[in-house]
């Protein structure tokens, strides 16, 4: 029942800038660095016919066309992160003991269908 | 908001929000700052996350693991006075799935500044032993009776802080089994001829002789523990 938009590049499936500041979720006092990150989302519509733009695996393709033909019954694909990278955070435990962490799969850095 | 924010803590591999006591909280040491440059340049965030290339290890956590004990003290020891200062790292801070890859003892000796150019140049050296401790001493025990050498060498006083670096891996993997960690004892001792009454221990908050007494150095400690937790570090799938 989603009312249907006409697809215009602004609101094709792609990375969006998302700024996390860690002060935003009261963490400052214990994460040394950084103050935050660019994380980013993944945003925007997978429409029929998918472009190569678009990083739309072979399952999404066939969705897409179903859902051209179905609308109500099968749901556009969705836009997922498709390459993510990973982040480095310095903080102190609750023995004041600094750690340096790292975590894969944090910035994401490309979207596709 | 709450229940939100733990679940992405244990995303993170953290059980809750760490609160940090804030009093003693001690600098990040440099090699951490550097350690963390390099993972933010660009070359690095193609490179593999959970190899901490510094120490040739596999890992995605590196900590420096504080001394818990403070205070030193001089022990007589075979007619010789020493200065015995004992060592705990807590390193229960590790949760269970972690794998432990490296546990590196750093000993510092920050010795009196300023002494005479002649004492410092002078052939005396102080003899530096540390040992583990195997069990708790009952009062009124010998307590060398329940420690283990695992290293002893002969330093020379200087004005840079003297480094020592020692690889405590199976040792610390030990210590995370409850009731396990005794802990670590280093002792200093004089050059043979020194009167352990000219003995100065160099405590926090002692001020320096103003006499020629024979000042034995401050010692800091801290355990680099590199660890891997496997839930973070999925290989890879082939695309």
């Amino acid at each position: 029942s989603a009312v249907h938009l006409p697809v215009t590049p602004s609101n094709i499936c792609k990375a969006r800038r998302l700024y996390i500041d860690f002060k935003d979720v009261g963490w400052q006092d214990w994460i040394i660095a950084p103050p935050g990150y660019m994380a980013n989302y993944c945003h925007g519509e997978c429409p029929f016919p998918l472009s190569e733009s678009l990083n739309g695996t072979n399952h999404a393709i066939l969705q897409t066309l179903v859902h051209s033909l179905d609308p109500q019954g099968t749901p556009q694909p969705g836009c997922a992160p498709i390459r993510l990278s990973p982040i480095s955070m310095l903080y102190y435990d609750n023995n004041d003991n600094v750690v340096l962490r790292h975590y894969q799969d944090m910035v994401v850095d490309e979207c596709g269908c | 908001r709450n229940t939100r924010e733990r679940l992405f803590l244990s995303s993170l591999g953290l059980s809750e929000r760490p609160q940090p006591a804030g009093s003693h909280r001690r600098p990040v040491p440099s090699e951490l700052w550097r350690m963390l440059r390099r993972s933010e340049s660009i070359q690095a965030r193609d490179s593999d996350p959970c190899t901490v290339s510094e120490y040739g290890v596999r890992g995605n956590i590196i900590r420096y693991v504080q001394d818990q004990v403070s205070l030193a003290h001089i022990e007589e020891q075979r007619g010789r006075a020493c200065l015995v200062k004992q060592l705990f790292f807590n390193v229960s801070v590790l949760q269970p799935v972690e794998l432990l890859s490296l546990a590196q003892l750093e000993i510092r000796l920050h010795w009196k500044p300023l002494r005479p150019a002649g004492f410092l140049r002078g052939p005396r050296a102080v003899s530096m032993s540390l040992s583990k401790v195997i069990r708790a001493t009952l009062r009124g025990a010998d307590p060398q009776a329940n420690r283990r050498l695992l290293l002893s060498r002969s330093i020379r006083p200087q004005l840079e802080p003297a480094a020592i670096a020692m690889d405590l891996t199976p040792l610390a993997d030990s210590w995370r089994k409850p009731g396990h960690n005794y802990g670590l004892v280093v002792e200093l001792s004089p050059p043979l001829g020194v009167d352990p009454d000219e003995l100065t221990p160099f405590l926090p908050g002692n001020a320096f002789p103003l006499e020629e007494a024979w000042t034995l150095p401050l010692i800091e400690a801290s355990l680099v523990v590199v660890s891997l937790n496997p839930h973070q570090c999925h290989s890879r799938q082939r695309r």
